[in-house]
């Protein structure tokens, strides 16, 4: 809530303080703002704590969840997780497998990442831990092979719901974009309609104004389907994602809570708005 | 890009007449946005343009024929002043071995960091091992044992607490002649009051260098994180790191202006050779766009 009680200069910059503190960036809290002191204006509002209110759903109606789809999956699904580096996705492709396993899906994974130190040992380990079995190569191996073995597997297995963990990269690299380009096309081939594919984009709540850039290049490459927020059990609110659902429709399907394998929570908007202005 | 902001600005409101201080408050204006959106911290960002419209006060802008680009030059001067005006290597310890401790956020880049000052001492012929006590992440300790072996540089390593592995580490370190130790840490949340505690214990190890590595995409909680660190476990450095990327990187700003502590190194990829000395005009320039 508000500091101040009544509508005035210094309580609409407040509200951009709010806005801007939270990583919402300058662009999407000008255009809140103004949609704001339009509706003050229009509806007649003179309390702070009803604009308090009209802030948390401005925010709310821009943001989208898509948790259900993929909770309530009815086909097979190939999730490719991607993302730059250390945001989290090598941990929430084991939390994604904790939800669909412990809602009766067969889950298989594949150690796309085969370039970092002991990234396949660390999926490997959650492998273990969640009692899913983890298709591999060795460390330096075609990714794409990877993911061929992978789908092969699911396939033989009759598995529902196969989740491609990769390696962190920079979007700055054509090379890396390249290659995560290639997988996408070797899956969609290999899976010749066996499941949906689906690219889940990992996004680290920390991160400021590059997380739109992030989103942006990972798009053109791969096309996204959805976003993961992570680390959202920190102090950042992670309002970069207004910007990248406003300007790109991207639904965010869960956040991470932790570094555990239960630590995922279907995205809530109202819930997650009601955070950001705090 | 801002000097053609700020060019653009002046053009439009003074045309060929005088620079009076409501042109500067626009251009102060356009400063902001380019902070803010450069990831700067909001509350940084206002003291830093109120400094900047005092010294812009001065003759040097306000008789100026090319205000705009005066401008540009007082806030480069303030951004390489604040950010550490010259740049310079982690001092070494006369009587090894030279301890440092590497914290930070979840992901951030801390291990990496670790094995690539490791293998910087080690090309300077310096024996130097690096202690992995992050006993929370999945196969950490593995993580440094393959960039060990494929850097060539020493992992110790233990089962017991991250703490007493530490203390083992340097008692390892000292009885076997290193001239360099380092200690991964696990990643932590700067409000985990129990981590945070871990991680006093560990100071209480009397580490030569506390070195705090930020993600150079860090948006505005910059600020809170490294306050906490410092306040909780002591800073001696910052090391940014994902620099290869293209994040303009405010919150190298955020952090000199609230802390105080250098910026001592910059990492840009993945390989053993992408650390380098901090250069606060390099920095200045990427914020500024
Ligand atoms: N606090 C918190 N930590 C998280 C969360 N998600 C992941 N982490 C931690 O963030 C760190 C990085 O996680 P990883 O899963 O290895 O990230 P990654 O994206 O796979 O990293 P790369 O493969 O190296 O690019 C680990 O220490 C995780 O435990 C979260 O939601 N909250
Ligand atoms: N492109 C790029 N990647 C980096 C850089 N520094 C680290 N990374 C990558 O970032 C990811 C995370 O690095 P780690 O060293 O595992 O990070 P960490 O801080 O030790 O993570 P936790 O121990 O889980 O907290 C890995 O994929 C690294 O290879 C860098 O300067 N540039
Ligand atoms: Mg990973
Ligand atoms: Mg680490």
């Amino acid at each position: 809530t508000f500091r101040r009680s009544e509508i005035d200069e210094d309580l609409w910059e407040e509200v951009e303080e709010a806005l801007i503190g939270a990583d919402v960036g300058v662009e999407s809290t000008m255009d809140i703002t103004a949609h704001l002191r339009k509706a003050v204006k229009t509806e007649g509002i003179k309390d702070a704590s009803d604009l308090w209110d009209l802030l948390g759903q401005e925010v709310s109606r821009r943001i989208s969840g898509s948790a259900t789809e993929i909770l309530n999956q009815e086909g097979k699904v190939f999730y490719l997780v991607v993302g730059v580096n250390g945001t989290g996705k090598t941990t929430s492709v084991a939390k994604i497998a904790r939800k669909l396993s412990l809602s009766g899906n067969k889950v298989l994974l594949a150690a796309g990442d085969t370039y970092r130190a002991a990234a396949i040992e660390q999926l490997k380990i959650w492998g273990e831990r969640l009692g899913v079995d983890v298709i591999a190569h060795q460390r330096d191996a075609n990714p794409s092979a990877v993911l061929f073995d992978a789908i092969a597997a699911a396939k033989a297995r009759e598995v529902d719901t196969l989740i491609a963990d990769t390696s962190g990269r920079l979007h700055t690299y054509e090379n890396l974009m390249g290659e995560l380009e290639k997988m996408r096309r070797v899956a969609e081939r290999e899976l010749d309609g066996y499941a949906d594919l689906k690219v889940l984009l990992v996004i680290d709540a920390t991160t400021g104004q590059n997380g739109l850039i992030q989103a942006k290049q990972f798009a053109a490459a791969v096309e996204v389907d959805a976003i993961i927020l992570t680390k959202l059990d920190g102090t950042a609110k992670g309002g970069i994602v207004i910007s990248i659902c406003d300007q790109m429709d991207i639904p965010i399907a869960f956040t991470g809570v932790g570094e555990g394998m239960d630590d995922l929570e279907p995205f809530d908007p109202a819930l997650f708005a009601e955070a950001l202005i705090g | 890009i801002l000097s053609d902001r700020l060019q653009q600005t002046f053009k439009r409101l003074k045309g060929h007449g005088k620079v009076t201080e409501a042109h500067l408050d626009e251009a102060m204006k356009e400063l902001r946005l380019a902070l803010l959106e450069a990831d700067v911290n909001f509350k940084v960002v206002k003291q830093f343009t109120s400094k900047v419209k005092e010294r812009a006060l001065g003759a040097e802008v306000m008789k100026s024929l090319t205000p705009a680009q005066q401008i540009i030059k007082v806030v480069r001067e303030e951004l390489e002043a604040l950010m550490g005006g010259q740049a310079a290597p982690l001092s070494l310890s006369p009587s090894p071995p030279t301890v440092m401790m590497v914290v930070g956020l979840q992901g951030a880049g801390k291990t990496t960091t670790c094995a690539k000052l490791a293998a910087h001492y080690k090309k300077q012929g310096k024996r130097t091992s690096v202690i992995a006590a992050d006993m929370q992440r999945p196969a950490a300790v593995e993580q440094l044992k393959q960039l060990g072996s494929d850097w060539d540089f020493e992992v110790y390593s233990g089962s017991e607490d991250p703490v007493t592995i530490a203390k083992n580490g340097l008692e390892h370190a000292k009885s076997h002649g290193h001239a360099v130790v380092i200690i991964d840490t696990a990643g932590r949340l700067h409000i985990d009051d129990e981590l945070m505690s871990e991680l006093e214990n560990m100071r209480a190890l009397k580490p030569h260098h506390v070195l705090l590595v930020v993600d150079a995409m860090t948006g505005q909680e910059s600020v809170n994180l490294a306050v906490a660190f410092d306040e909780r476990v002591g800073l001696d450095g910052v090391i940014l790191t994902k620099m290869d990327g293209d994040a303009r990187g405010g919150a190298a700003l955020s952090i000199a202006q609230v802390t105080g502590k250098p910026i001592r190194y910059v990492s840009a990829g993945e390989k053993p050779d992408s650390l380098d000395i901090f250069h606060p005009d390099r920095m200045a320039q990427r914020i500024l766009g």
